[in-house]
């Protein structure tokens, strides 16, 4: 089978996904390194979100959603008191 | 859908559209479609929406752009369009939307416009207490939508709205904690001057200060700071104004007066003045705001909007300057805590919510700063002091206590902060107050 490329993470990806609570913003500061499962985790999760096919790849949907307009508040939020009700 | 925080204590909200830079589009065409946008959620549910026009109605509506003090600058045309602030006292359901987006008012439709009614329905859902849903359909959903003005509200907005706030004709009140403000909100006749300024940086839920201010030239400072100019403060009873490690000992700043701790405590003699140690400093100075030595060894302390570098005990030439000629804007009237970070050795300036990291090569404020302090997780805005101790942690100085920080964590090591006056300076906790606080 061919493997698939894959494509390079950018800063601009980090920081959307931190910015929109997928990845912890705290990293901002310690700049931690990541590793490849916390980054794919995090698209996985936006993917899952966003209603396109979870791949946890920088794949075109994902960047065609990234670049949709949209509310600024994070989708996801550590915050204590977020409550995500079963439907 | 998915509920974030607390909600409004009462269904009676007013809000108020908050700016006047809006040259692009028809003022009462904005309002309409605001108003508009308050209706669907005030149709299936027990919420009514009256506008004012007061600085006090519990939903103010602003159109901003870039960096406008809340720690979300906006990006121009294009990604994000607007924010809102889940309810609760200060800028608690507020909503920004960016100014230079295209907004189309009054069904108005373009290819590239954006419409102001449905990005409004959206983010007055969290001025109610509602969060992001991953629902494609439903107005929750984070990216934006077409919607035609006289839709119905998908399911998953009207069920979350309900349970916040009831169905229009039932009578429960649903089952989610409600939120009570300390004080109740003076509502203002519509005759207060539009000229009314608000300084909101120093107002938290937890405060004990009146939740607005109204002049802008003296900003609040921190309540229980008593002024004090001739005693001697007693330490084991006071908040301080600065701390900071200065040539290996650690000095504490209080009004015009500071303590010196060495490796065996406090040096006897202390508190002295601040006069004594530092020369030349501004005769009618009645408090530091902020203190650190430089990685070159150089001291620098923050005065209001002016700051001093010393070598030693003599201020160099050339000094104080305006904070701007460090990049900081000039808006920014005082610096709470200026501290060298152990976990990089960069340099941060802490103010009100927002802090800035300085290079320290060009002496200039990093470009994608400042950033909201929420990111010290655990220590709150609006802080005294911060300083980096021997032990290479970091600590935040509040009020009359302080927190020791875990960087590696990014948060408080334990909510609860400690007492300054027990852990530096020794004090019991029954012989805190009075005199000057002998051990």
């Amino acid at each position: 089978r061919r493997r698939t490329e894959s494509t390079p993470i950018y800063d601009d990806v980090h920081g959307y996904l931190m910015k929109f609570g997928y990845l912890p913003e705290s990293d901002l500061e310690t700049g931690n390194l990541r590793d490849g499962n916390q980054l794919q985790d995090a698209l996985r999760t936006l993917q899952t979100f966003g209603n396109i096919p979870v791949t946890g790849k920088m794949d075109a949907a994902t960047k065609e959603l990234m670049k949709k307009p949209r509310c600024g508040v994070p989708d996801l939020s550590p915050a204590a008191g977020q409550r995500r009700t079963k439907r | 859908y998915t509920l974030q925080g607390q909600k409004w204590h009462h269904v009676n909200l007013t809000w108020s559209l908050r700016t006047r830079r809006l040259d692009k589009v028809d003022h009462g065409w904005v309002r309409s479609d605001l108003n508009r946008a308050f209706q669907v959620w005030s149709k299936y549910s027990k919420l009514t929406f009256r506008e004012v026009n007061s600085e006090s109605a519990d939903i103010l509506v602003f159109f901003e752009k870039g960096y406008h003090g809340d720690g979300y600058p906006f990006d121009g045309p294009g990604q994000v369009l607007a924010h809102a602030f889940f309810p609760g006292t200060g800028r608690g359901g507020d909503a920004h939307f960016d100014e230079e987006e295209e907004w189309l008012v009054a069904d108005k439709t373009s290819k590239d416009g954006t419409s102001l009614f449905r990005v409004a329905v959206h983010e007055f859902g969290h001025s109610l207490g509602l969060s992001h849903s991953s629902v494609q359909d439903a107005l929750m959903f984070p990216w934006y939508q077409d919607l035609q003005s006289d839709f119905e509200l998908p399911n998953d907005d009207r069920i979350g709205i309900q349970v916040l706030y009831g169905a229009k004709d039932d009578k429960s009140w649903g089952d989610i904690p409600v939120y009570r403000p300390t004080s109740q909100k003076p509502i203002l006749s519509t005759t207060v001057p539009a000229t009314t300024a608000v300084t909101r940086y120093s107002t938290m839920a937890s405060d004990t200060t009146p939740e607005y201010t109204t002049s802008r030239t003296t900003p609040p400072r921190r309540p229980d700071v008593a002024v004090v100019v001739d005693e001697k403060p007693d330490f084991c009873n006071t908040s301080f104004d600065a701390v900071s490690i200065i040539r290996k000992e650690t000095f504490f700043f209080k009004g015009k007066y500071t303590w010196r701790l060495g490796t065996k405590g406090l040096y006897a003699g202390y508190p002295a003045l601040i006069s004594r140690l530092w020369y030349n400093l501004p005769e009618n100075m009645t408090q530091v705001d902020a203190v650190y030595e430089r990685q070159d060894g150089k001291i620098v302390f923050f005065i209001g909007r002016n700051y001093y570098v010393f070598d030693g005990n003599n201020p160099l030439p050339g000094y104080p300057k305006p904070l701007t000629t460090l990049g900081l804007p000039d808006e920014l009237d005082h610096v709470d805590a200026a501290v060298v970070w152990g976990h990089n050795s960069k340099t941060y300036i802490f103010s009100g919510t927002m802090y800035w990291r300085c290079d320290d090569e060009t002496n200039q404020m990093e470009l994608d700063y400042p950033r909201d302090m929420s990111i010290w997780r655990g220590v709150g805005y609006n802080i005294d002091a911060a300083f980096q101790w021997h032990d290479g942690a970091t600590y935040f100085f509040k009020n009359r206590d302080f927190w020791k920080f875990n960087d590696l964590r990014m948060r408080v090591e334990q909510e609860e902060p400690r007492s300054i006056g027990e852990f530096w300076f020794n004090c019991t906790a029954t012989r805190s107050g009075g005199g000057n606080g002998d051990r």
